[in-house]
């Protein structure tokens, strides 16, 4: 057994678990602290794995994730491919609160989230737009197409799937190696 | 990724995540983090967990609702997310991924799949007997 309260979080994002302890210690509740904890990294964009800035898809733009839950109402908030909106818990926060629905995707949820209050901004940087261009000057590699033409190993796309004739008919299987990371 | 479960002094737990996502993804694409039962998962009458890792694979095993559970049944934290990532690298050894797992007695861990790039897991912790947040490793496995 270990003492209470506990907050824990991966990585060694320690300005996240400080501020999530300082909600409790404030008298806020678990949930608040887990939303303070998360927001405090898309602030500071931790790793660049975390808020703006970070992550460009394939179109160099920056998109969210994030969900937030209680364990004593076993109530969620979540977000998906959140665009424009820079605090992606905040939103899954409000969708937790204030909808009976559990998960929002898309431009959708950039709408509920305007409509909560939040403000719509462009989310890339100098430093997302550079590494989408680097990206794209080296072909494209890696991305996470499968049984296309071109061969998205060599090219970038767009990309189309073989022809019925020549589709090969093993059904494609994944392997799980050189994946990048949420 | 974020990945974060609080015990509040009273025993209620909450979990959440939040991430930026896959590099290069292709528009559209959503990982696991703002799954539930994926990303995170809590329950007062048990504890909480989360992960971080290649999200396209990991949400297909649901990992932190599954260490949930494996606590339910009386694991210990740290055995909770070991089984997890078993599972998971029973099916794709290579994957990158790793979950932190607490009980609503205070009592956690952590664990991560071991690749040649990837051999220790670092992770955040505060609690009373901390008194400041405090970094853990956790070898992987």
């Amino acid at each position: 057994c270990g003492p209470l309260p506990l907050v824990l979080n991966t990585w060694p994002f320690q300005n996240a678990t400080e501020a999530a302890w300082e909600t409790l210690v404030a008298g806020g509740s678990a949930l608040d602290a887990v939303e303070s904890g998360c927001a405090a990294c898309e602030r500071e964009q931790c790793d660049n794995t975390v808020g703006f800035g970070g992550s460009p898809d394939e179109s160099g733009e920056t998109t969210l994730d994030a969900m937030i839950m209680d364990g004593t109402t076993m109530n969620v908030g979540a977000v998906g491919a959140l665009r424009r909106i820079k605090n992606a818990i905040g939103v899954a926060r409000k969708v937790l609160e204030h909808t009976a629905h559990t998960l929002l995707v898309g431009d959708s949820a950039t709408k509920f989230a305007k409509s909560m209050g939040f403000i719509s901004e462009d989310l890339s940087t100098n430093a997302s737009r550079a590494l989408h261009a680097d990206w794209l000057a080296q072909n494209c590699q890696p991305n996470y197409w499968r049984n296309v033409i071109p061969d998205a190993s060599k090219y970038c796309g767009p990309y189309k799937p073989p022809s019925i004739l020549k589709q090969d008919r093993s059904t494609y299987r994944e392997t799980g190696n050189n994946y990048g990371h949420d | 990724t974020i990945g974060m479960v609080v015990i509040h002094k009273m025993g209620y737990t909450a979990a959440g995540t939040s991430t930026n996502g896959l590099k290069f993804k292709i528009p559209g694409r959503v990982g696991d983090s703002p799954i539930p039962g994926a990303g995170a998962y809590a329950e007062d009458a048990v504890g909480a967990a989360a992960a971080t890792g290649n999200g396209d694979i990991m949400m297909r095993f649901l990992p932190s609702y599954q260490a949930v559970e494996y606590m339910r049944g009386g694991e210990d934290p740290a055995v909770a997310c070991q089984k997890v990532v078993s599972r998971i690298r029973k099916y794709f050894p290579n994957f990158f991924g790793a979950v932190i797992c607490a009980n609503v007695t205070g009592s956690y861990g952590a664990a991560c799949n071991k690749l040649p790039t990837f051999t220790q897991f670092r992770f955040m912790v505060y609690n009373p007997l901390t008194n400041r947040p405090t970094e853990e490793k956790v070898d992987c496995i």
